[in-house]
């Protein structure tokens, strides 16, 4: 059988609030590790992979590795009900086919359980290569956000450009265009609203603006977002979640033909 | 206008 427990209950809540419009349907795998998925957006432009360690929950067991076939928005309808101070309990067992979601109220006077029907789904899996990156930013995530709302009023596509500068964010479209750039900054009072750029080479790359406004729907997890950027990959933009893993999003860049 | 690729074309299926 399968058992989490998970006394900040919001923070699952946030999971799914983050991915449940770029993914229709994923398996998430429960191994001794953690619970995990990774599945691509319909065109298969996005990839998204999450990962929880076993060693963040306040319970986890895992007698064997199981792969549930879920269909997130009725995952993320479920997790709706649960309370933000609620404890989360998610429960499989062995050959059946359905999982049970329980919250109960921090006083223990509410408990409440739902079963969701789990399918079958093919899923290609992927393999990500470690990858050394030509420019990794990190920033405030809440910065991240504003820029990206803010140039889809402008234009559709974003490129984004690391230079000893800093980074540049810039967009065009019918009425005309937009840059901002953001410099490195570290000495601020609190480390979550430092921008810290690594640079080993110049890079420059342009993706779509719609996607990252869908990454940016999990900026409540984290106060920092990370932006690894290589030439020739797609870009990582990553949220850690606090002590327990993270959700990584992979976007391929629009390419020159 | 630049073209979008897929994640396919830089990750291979395991």
């Amino acid at each position: 059988m399968f058992e989490l427990r998970l006394e900040q209950g919001s923070l699952l809540k946030k999971v799914m609030e983050a991915i449940k419009d770029l993914v229709n349907d994923a398996n998430f795998d429960c191994s001794a590790t953690g619970f995990s998925m990774q599945a691509m957006d319909s065109s298969h432009v996005a990839l998204v992979a999450l990962l929880l360690r076993s060693e963040g929950f306040e319970h986890y067991r895992c007698d064997r590795n199981i792969s549930m076939g879920i269909n997130l928005a009725n995952m993320a309808k479920i997790l709706k009900c649960a309370g933000n101070d609620d404890i989360v309990t998610v429960k499989a067992d062995d050959g059946t086919d359905s999982v049970t979601f329980m919250f109960e109220s921090p006083t223990q006077d509410k408990i409440s359980d739902f079963e969701l029907k789990l399918m079958d789904i093919d899923s290609e899996h992927l393999g990500i290569p470690e990858a050394e990156y030509d420019a990794i930013v990190r920033m405030p995530s809440a910065e991240f956000a504003r820029i990206c709302k803010d140039l889809s009023s402008i234009g559709d596509t974003v490129v984004i450009s690391v230079t000893k500068e800093g980074v540049k964010f810039s967009t065009r479209g019918d009425i005309g265009t937009a840059n901002i750039v953001c410099r490195q900054n570290t000495s601020v009072d609190k480390p979550e609203e430092a921008t810290i750029i690594e640079m080993k080479e110049m890079v420059s790359l342009t993706f779509a603006l719609r996607y990252m406004n869908s990454f940016a729907k999990a900026t409540p997890l984290a106060s920092q977002v990370t932006i690894s950027l290589s030439s020739d990959l797609p870009v990582v933009v990553e949220y850690k979640i606090a002590e327990m893993g993270y959700i990584r999003f992979y976007l391929a860049p629009k390419i020159e033909e | 206008h630049p073209k979008q690729s897929t994640i396919t074309s830089f990750f291979t299926k395991l």
